[in-house]
């Protein structure tokens, strides 16, 4: 794509259109948004990141990344629009404005480029990673059980041909561990968000332990701040909660970890829809989600810009 | 590229834990390759689950042996598939 102008963000893209379209995107707006490679897959694909930063050293940052869960597509697909909407603002909406002058934003668009470019040329319904491991019968680890965040334990599988395969060892995906060396070489991290779908929820820690996180009476009081403005636009409910208490007990999540490593602010989006086409949902979506999505996620990233810790 | 010709989601609610388990136990049966889109959780909340159109009448029987209802979600997966992938190609070439 020439311009990012032209780009279509109410269709599905391949990871190769939304690689070209990154080197765009930056191009028309330097000074704001840079890209960063922060590893590779197990094929050899580039790790990108999106940093939007107005300057400053370190500043304190917001992490988000889409699309760990390869067939779901939607969450590449709310982020590129995210990353449009969050440059087109700036300096024109004052809360974006006022949240980037004050903190950095890295949206990593593409988390399973493998499994990515896998759904959409072999296996629609991909979930996981494509490592392959000897004497394991089926490939793919699940990504969202990989992290060090009681790793192995209850609500993952053992089972290499298991959708929620734990995989040979804690960070054992190339694709979690380029995040876990991001993340802790960066330091500052306020925020993480994990964004998914489908189903409408709005989770966070703990998935492994029905223990109450220390934060919980705030996170849960920010994630119905969330879910209200989100809903407020096209009426889309939200549940919100801790994942095991909300949906079902996960061993080794991304925000688990990213909580346990002392970023307070650790959620996961569950974006729509409620189940009637699940993780085939129609591109005339797209935007309808992403701007729903937008008024939740802002109202995360502005809590963590009002109330640094 | 794999296809998906008369696969169905179905949507399964339990009306207890037991129910829940059942649902689960249908994870088990590994000659299914049953794919829950949404995992069992607890009672009164939708479980979907993936059946390929080879097993989709023995997941069925199951489900009706044990009393559970459930509605079909996605009649046809490959439908859908082939939809999303007309509107890319369509976008593409505008």
């Amino acid at each position: 794509e020439r311009n990012t102008r032209i780009f279509s963000y109410a269709i599905y893209h391949t990871v190769e259109e939304i690689f070209a379209w990154m080197d765009t995107f930056v191009a028309s707006n330097a000074g704001l948004v840079s890209k960063m490679q922060i590893g590779t897959s197990y094929e050899n694909r580039p790790l990108y990141v999106l940093k939007f930063s107005t300057g400053g050293n370190n500043r304190p940052a917001n992490w988000i990344n889409f699309g760990i869960h390869s067939r779901e597509w939607i969450g590449p697909a709310t982020g590129l629009w995210f990353a449009n909407k969050l440059a087109s603002e700036y300096g024109k909406d004052p809360s974006v404005t006022s949240l980037l002058d004050k903190m950095d934003i890295y949206l990593e668009l593409v988390t399973n480029p493998d499994g990515y470019y896998f759904t959409h040329n072999e296996n629609r319904m991909w979930r996981k990673t494509r490592a392959k491991y000897s004497g394991n019968l089926c490939i793919g680890v699940d990504p969202n059980r990989n992290f060090d965040a009681n790793f192995a334990g209850p609500g993952a599988s053992s089972n290499s041909c298991s959708e929620t395969y734990h995989g040979p060892s804690v960070n054992s995906e190339k694709e979690v561990k380029a995040i876990v060396d991001f993340v802790k070489g960066h330091g500052n991290f306020k925020v993480f968000i994990d964004m998914h779908s489908y189903s409408q929820l709005l989770l966070f820690p703990y998935g492994y332990t029905s223990t109450k996180a220390k934060d919980h009476d705030e996170l849960n009081a920010l994630s119905k701040v969330s879910t209200t403005a989100l809903r407020s636009l096209y009426g889309t409910p939200y549940v919100y909660g801790p994942i095991l208490t909300t949906i079902y007990q996960s061993s080794g999540s991304s925000i688990d970890w990213a909580y346990d490593s002392g970023i307070k602010y650790a959620f996961c989006f569950e974006l729509r829809d409620t189940g009637r086409y699940g993780f085939l949902l129609p591109a005339k979506q797209i935007i309808p989600t992403a701007e729903e999505t937008y008024l939740g996620l802002m109202k995360i990233l502005e809590h963590a810009r009002d109330n640094p810790y | 590229q794999k296809t998906f010709h008369g696969d169905q989601v179905l949507r399964v609610t339990a009306k207890n834990e037991a129910e829940v388990a059942i649902v689960r136990s249908l994870g088990e049966k590994k000659h299914l390759h049953v794919d829950f889109w949404s995992e069992p959780r607890r009672a009164l909340l939708p479980i979907d689950v993936h059946v390929s159109g080879e097993h989709i009448q023995a997941a069925k029987a199951f489900l009706e042996l044990n009393g559970l209802s459930y509605s079909v979600l996605i009649e046809d997966l490959q439908v859908l598939l082939e939809e999303e992938k007309r509107e890319m190609i369509a976008s593409r070439t505008e």
